[in-house]
């Protein structure tokens, strides 16, 4: 008898007990959808990812999407404050949020957050950053992992590139970036237990 | 349930998205 779901990807996290599990969770996936077909769209305007193959781009899609959602969406959890801002615009205490149930998700979306905007990167360069998060030849699934490969090491180079331009005194910040893959990497299976969680125990 | 995305229908929701689906248009 779940009474809250705690992703911002909803309106609220208050789940209402009368409704059926089923129900919940087609709640939960229309709020979500709209910030999925983003990704995709996103996605379809890297140069070279809609040459790979039907199949591949959707493995990556299918493997990233919660990790460029995480990136997209660091403007949702307020270091300072601690809270987190749900669809609603509502804002929610890391407090009240760990009382409806959430836990090492939440403050490892917290830590990943303040690091991130810590490093203070333009919209170009924050977006370059995502399409490295999204293009990565280690999902598993890919049929083609060379081509894969080929894209993700010219979107690095472009990434180092822009990096090196931006910040001439500060390179660290592209080594920084690169560490943020492997955190991303264990929030993305933090969270896909939480969903396992949810969907066998609604 | 070993593949958290399918849980989601998230695959179903990129591949729509992915094609552009007609489907959707029309609603």
């Amino acid at each position: 008898n779940r009474m809250h779901l705690v992703c911002p990807m909803n309106t609220s996290p208050y789940v209402d007990p009368q409704k059926s599990g089923h129900s919940i969770w087609e709640e939960f996936s229309m709020s979500f959808t709209p910030a999925v077909r983003e990704v995709v769209e996103f996605a379809k305007r890297i140069p070279g990812f809609k040459d790979l193959s039907q199949h591949d781009q959707v493995s990556l899609l299918k493997a990233g999407t919660f990790e460029v959602l995480v990136v997209r969406f660091t403007s949702l959890f307020n270091v300072k404050e601690r809270t987190v801002t749900f669809l609603s615009g509502r804002k929610y205490s890391v407090e009240v949020l760990r009382s409806m149930g959430a836990g090492d998700l939440l403050n490892s979306m917290f830590d990943f957050t303040e690091k991130l905007q810590a490093l203070n990167l333009s919209e170009e360069e924050m977006s370059l950053f995502t399409a490295v998060v999204l293009v990565s030849a280690d999902r598993s699934g890919l049929e083609n992992v060379n081509s894969v490969e080929a894209l993700q090491e010219t979107l690095i180079r472009a990434l180092r590139s822009l990096i090196t331009k931006n910040h001439p005194n500060e390179i660290a910040i592209f080594t920084k970036l690169l560490l943020k893959l492997p955190d991303l990497r264990s929030l993305n299976n933090m969270h896909s237990e939480q969903l396992l969680a949810f969907k066998v125990h609604p | 349930f070993s593949d958290p995305a399918s849980n989601l229908g998230l695959e179903d929701i990129i591949r729509k998205a992915l094609m552009g689906n007609m489907e959707e248009k029309q609603e």
